[in-house]
Order: structure tokens, then C-alpha cells, then sequence
């Protein structure tokens, strides 16, 4: 193929390009190159399967009684209300779903949200007057349970790592989530932007630090960016990433496949 | 950070009053580095290096008790002036309306930018025009953010982009806005669709100035947008959001090197004060953490 006689031979420095042009990053860049060595073996090919080794985590195997608990967090504008969604739209073809709008901050989260419920055709659960996100949180177990619901999704506002006051709100609504499930979240989602740079590195490891992420869903993945920023994060933190975004309309989302995703950076 | 690193590097070099090209060497490999690290783009970096080895040979290091501490105020030099050198503003005309348009990836800041730049420039009787007709409760996010600022934002018109800036600019200039900052739907540089409809908007609008919102914690890829929005829509200027965070900003060289427009501003907050001005020399200081 194309891609075999554009990369086989390739020196180190022109993988080290490839590497640093999808947000690889240099020190891990340099980390893998050093690791894989100069013996003439064909370096893409012995990299491409390190990668793709790398990226083959398990997903977190869900077995419990309804509803399912998901919640999605991450910074801001990096995807989570649109990504909430496409999942409830994925979930409603075969369970009752419903969205908590936990983004008690943001202008117009609400709406925006309930747009998103009608055209998935899922319920949802909006803040009333003076309620905070984890208070909505809890309505919104709460009624899944009266209702004998399968999957709670939880939106929550956008938040920058470094803020220690809404990473505090973050661990508030986790822990309105353990009331009803001591473990946390059966999905605890981070939403990572493919179009940032090494910060998002910094982000999953804050993120995971104070409430425990345990799956990634890397979006705007349909732009020209790479996305190797996962790279760094799962050989760091060991989390899965369970889905890719790949658009703005409801049905752009698709199961992360670690070998399609090595093949891509490599083009 | 980067200083201690070169403390010692210093210390090294330092006793013997000449610095060699080997020594530069190894301080420039530092230097990338530093910039990989920041999230600067690959080859910017390696513009950059050879530009400072080129400028660092032709200095007279042999002569310096410091020639490290040399070497660094030219990195720190070069970097200010690729980013502008000095704080830029943008200009208001004698007669009619100032339109501003921005334009952006998805989620970059557009929105709440826009709302903080009309509160900025609040004595301009700003008019906000919402000019996305494509992401669920696009208007009523505008909307709100506007009446936060006590600003007038004008409706929506017949769910088009480009119906709604035609009507927005009779109005001001009917009610004698000096301001008019269009906010614009989150696009691709690669949606031919999109980008014709910014076109589209451009023909109506007639923009004073084009700006670039790009989020600060950008990765590679900041090179290639900044390049495709100047080819393709054209762009006078940008503003780096979201640098409250901890991100380096590499991005901010991408776009000054690719799009070649000064940044005007940065985002520091989700308030709407949360917008200050562009500083080159403070820029090149964060970049080199
Ligand atoms: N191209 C593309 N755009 C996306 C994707 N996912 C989300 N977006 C867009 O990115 C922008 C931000 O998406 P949101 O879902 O509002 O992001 P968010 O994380 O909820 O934002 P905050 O709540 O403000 O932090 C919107 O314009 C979305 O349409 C994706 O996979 N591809
Ligand atoms: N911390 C921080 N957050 C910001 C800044 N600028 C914008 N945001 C947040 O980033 C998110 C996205 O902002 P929007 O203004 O909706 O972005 P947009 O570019 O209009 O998004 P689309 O219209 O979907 O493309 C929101 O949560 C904002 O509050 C900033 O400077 N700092
Ligand atoms: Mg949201
Ligand atoms: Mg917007």
C-alpha cells in the first residue's frame, strides 16, 4: 500500500516527525524511540504494534442493577454535552434512557441539552430554581429508579483542571452518585478534545486523580488533528478509550479501534 | 524549569569566557525541547532553531563573561518578536460601524468571547449578532450572555447566518452602533460547506476585522487551522482563549507564524470579564515555562 512504501525504512527522525505532529509529544516520543531501537528491523511496523498494544485496554465491564451510572466531565468546550447525546441516542434504541443536565453554570445548558434529549427521544431532568448540579444528580437517580430506568447519563459543566473550586463541585457530584452506588460512576467518562496539545495529559491525570475517570472518549477526531495525546495518557494511567467523536450530528460517534486509530496517525 | 536547566548548562560553559558551537548546540537542543514540550508545532521549532543558530553564531559570545545568559536573552528576544513584539490593539474608524467577525473551530470560545469583547468595549454601544443557526441554543447562549452584560443582542433571522448579519448591520447602522461583533457557528477548516458560508457572511458583513478564536491549550494541528482560515476566509487578527489553565500555549507561535496576525487578546476566565490584553513578551515567557 501507499502508506507501507511512504514509511517502511524510514529513518528515526522521520518517525520522530510523525510522532511529534500528532501530539505524541517529545518525551514520549523520545521514551518509545529509544525502546524500539536501530537493528534495520522495519521501526513503523515494530512501533505501530507497540502502540496498538498499548491502547488494547479493556473497557470497564458493567454488571450491576439499574440504572447504569455514567457521567462524562472534562474541560471546557471539549465536547461532553453533544458526546452525552450520542450516547443516550446509541442506549435508547434497546433501554430506557435519561440525561441529568448537571451544568447548573453554563448560559443556555439547559436548552442546549434539551434539544438533545427531543431528538434522541430520551427523558431528561434540568435544574429547578437555586439547585445545585449535585442536587439534580440525585433527582435524577432518584426518579430513574421510581421509573425503573436502565442508564442514568450525567452532563456536568466544564471545568478547567486548575480550578480547585470546581474540581471540589466535581467530587460533590460523585459523591451523590456513591449514595446510590458506593463504587462511583459505572462510567466515569473524561471527554479529551483531539485537538489539544500535551495539556491534556495534565488534564487526565488531575481528572482521574480527584474523582477517578476510568474511560476516555476522544473527540473532534474528524478534524486534522491526531489525537496521539491518548498516547502519552494511557501509558501513564492505563484507561480505555471506549469511543471517538466524529462530528457534531448525533450519530458521529464510533467504538475506538486502538489499530485503525495507529493506522490513521501514521498517514 | 527552563532557567535552572540552563543554570547548569551555565555553570559548565561559565570559567572558560568562550562559548563553542557545540556548547550552543546543546543549549539549542534544549530550547526545542522547551518548545515541543509547550505545544509549539514541529516545524515552527525547527524554523526557530535554525533561525537562533544562524543569529547566535554571528553574535560575539567569545567575548562575554556569560555567553549562556546571552544565548537565552536571544531565544527570549526572538520569540517576543515573533510573537508581535508589542501589545497590538485594534484600531475603531472615524464614521460607521467597527464589524468584527469570529471564527473558529468547535468549542474554541467564540461565544463567550464575543460577549466579553462587547462588554470591553462597552462605550461603543455594541451590538452582539448571534450568527450561528446551527448549534442547538446557539441564540439563547448569546442571548443570555448579552443581557449579563447589559448589551444588545439582535434575533435571530429566518435560521440563516447570513439573513441574520445583513439585518444586524442595517440596524446598527441604523441605531448608530460603533461596535458590531459577529458571533459565528464552530467550524472546520476543512468543511468546504461551512467555509463557503463564512464567504457568504464575509460578502454581508464586510469585516473591519476577521479574528481567529482559538483555544490556548492547542495542539499541532494550531498551525494548519491558523493557515487554512487566513487562505481561505482571510484573517486580521486572533485571540487565545481559555489561558487560565496551565497550558504553555505553543499555539500562540503557530498562529502568529502560520496566519501571521498579531493576537490581540487572551481569555483568562468564564466570566465575562475574563478577556485581557495580548502580551508578546509575557507570551514568550509562559512558552518557555
Ligand atoms: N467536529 C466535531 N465537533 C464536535 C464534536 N463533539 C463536539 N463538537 C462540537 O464542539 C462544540 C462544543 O461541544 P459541547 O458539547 O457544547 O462541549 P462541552 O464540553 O459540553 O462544552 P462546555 O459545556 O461549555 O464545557 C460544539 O460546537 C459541538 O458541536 C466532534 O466529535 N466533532
Ligand atoms: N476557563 C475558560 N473557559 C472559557 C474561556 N473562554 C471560553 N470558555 C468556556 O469554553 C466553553 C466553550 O465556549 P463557547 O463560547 O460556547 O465556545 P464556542 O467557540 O462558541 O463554541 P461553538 O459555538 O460550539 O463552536 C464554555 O464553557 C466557556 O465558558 C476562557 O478564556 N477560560
Ligand atoms: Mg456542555
Ligand atoms: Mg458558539
Amino acid at each position: 500500500s501507499q502508506l507501507f512504501s511512504r514509511t517502511k525504512g524510514a529513518s528515526t527522525n522521520e518517525i520522530e516527525d510523525i510522532l511529534l505532529r500528532a501530539d505524541v509529544g517529545i518525551k514520549y516520543t523520545d521514551e518509545i524511540l529509544q525502546r524500539i531501537g536501530e537493528d534495520g528491523v522495519d521501526l513503523v511496523e515494530v512501533l505501530k504494534k507497540k502502540l496498538v498494544n498499548l491502547l488494547s485496554i479493556d473497557v470497564p465491564k458493567i454488571d450491576v442493577e439499574k440504572p447504569v451510572i455514567i457521567m462524562v466531565s472534562g474541560v471546557n468546550g471539549s465536547g461532553k454535552t453533544t458526546t452525552v447525546a450520542k450516547l443516550a441516542n446509541l442506549y435508547q434504541r434497546c433501554e430506557r434512557v435519561i440525561l441529568a443536565c448537571a451544568d447548573t453554570y453554563r448560559d443556555a445548558a439547559s436548552e442546549q441539552l434539551e434539544i438533545w434529549a427531543r431528538r434522541a427521544n430520551v427523558e431528561i431532568v434540568t435544574s429547578q430554581k437555586g439547585q445545585d448540579a449535585a442536587a439534580v444528580v440525585f433527582d435524577t437517580i432518584s426518579r430513574a429508579q421510581a421509573k425503573s430506568i436502565d442508564r442514568v447519563l450525567v452532563d456536568t459543566a466544564g471545568r478547567l483542571h486548575t480550578r480547585v473550586d470546581l474540581m471540589a463541585e466535581l467530587r460533590k457530584i460523585r459523591k451523590v452518585i456513591t449514595k446510590f452506588r458506593p463504587e462511583g460512576p459505572d462510567l466515569n467518562i473524561l471527554t479529551i478534545d483531539a485537538n489539544l496539545g500535551q495539556n491534556s495529559i495534565q488534564q487526565a491525570c488531575i481528572f482521574t486523580e480527584e474523582i477517578g475517570i476510568n474511560g476516555l472518549i476522544l473527540t473532534k477526531f474528524d478534524g486534522t488533528s491526531k489525537g496521539g495525546a491518548i498516547i502519552p495518557i494511557c501509558n501513564e494511567l492505563d484507561l480505555p478509550v471506549l469511543y471517538l467523536g466524529i462530528g457534531e450530528g448525533i450519530d458521529d460517534i464510533v467504538e475506538f479501534d486502538p489499530t485503525a486509530f495507529v493506522e490513521a496517525l501514521f498517514e | 524549569g527552563l532557567i535552572d536547566r540552563f543554570q547548569l548548562i551555565r555553570r559548565k560553559i561559565l570559567g572558560y569566557g568562550r562559548i563553542t558551537e557545540r556548547e550552543i548546540a546543546i543549549i539549542l537542543k534544549d530550547i526545542r525541547i522547551t518548545l515541543l514540550e509547550a505545544d509549539v508545532n514541529y516545524r515552527v521549532v525547527k524554523d526557530f532553531i535554525k533561525e537562533l543558530n544562524t543569529k547566535c553564531a554571528g553574535l560575539e559570545l567569545a567575548k562575554t563573561l556569560n555567553p549562556g545568559d546571552i544565548v537565552i536573552k536571544t531565544v527570549y528576544e526572538e520569540l517576543t518578536k515573533l510573537l508581535g513584539t508589542k501589545p497590538q490593539q485594534m484600531e475603531f474608524k472615524a464614521k460607521g460601524p467597527l464589524i468584527i467577525g469570529l471564527i473558529g473551530l468547535q468549542g474554541t470560545g467564540k461565544t463567550t468571547t464575543a460577549a466579553k469583547l462587547a462588554l470591553k468595549y462597552k462605550n461603543k454601544n455594541p451590538l452582539l449578532v448571534p450568527a450561528d443557526a446551527k448549534r442547538p441554543a446557539a441564540y439563547e447562549q448569546l442571548s443570555q450572555l448579552g443581557q449579563r452584560a447589559k448589551i444588545p443582542v439582535c434575533p435571530l433571522y429566518q435560521n440563516s447566518a447570513k439573513a441574520t448579519v445583513k439585518k444586524a448591520i442595517e440596524q446598527a447602522i441604523g441605531q448608530g452602533n460603533m461596535l458590531v461583533i459577529i458571533d459565528t457557528a464552530g467550524r472546520l477548516h476543512l468543511d468546504d460547506e461551512l467555509i463557503e458560508e463564512l464567504k457568504e457572511i464575509k460578502r454581508v458583513a464586510r469585516f473591519d476585522y476577521r479574528l481567529l478564536v482559538a483555544d490556548g491549550m492547542s495542539g499541532q494541528d494550531a498551525v494548519n487551522q491558523a493557515k487554512a482560515f487566513q487562505e481561505k476566509i482571510g484573517l486580521d487578527g486572533a485571540i487565545l482563549t481559555k489561558m487560565d489553565g496551565d497550558a504553555r500555549g505553543g499555539a500562540a507561535l503557530s498562529i502568529t507564524r502560520a496566519a501571521q496576525v498579531p493576537i490581540f487578546y487572551v481569555g483568562t476566565s468564564e466570566n465575562l470579564d475574563g478577556i485581557e490584553q495580548f502580551y508578546p513578551a509575557r507570551m514568550a515567557q509562559r512558552i518557555m515555562g
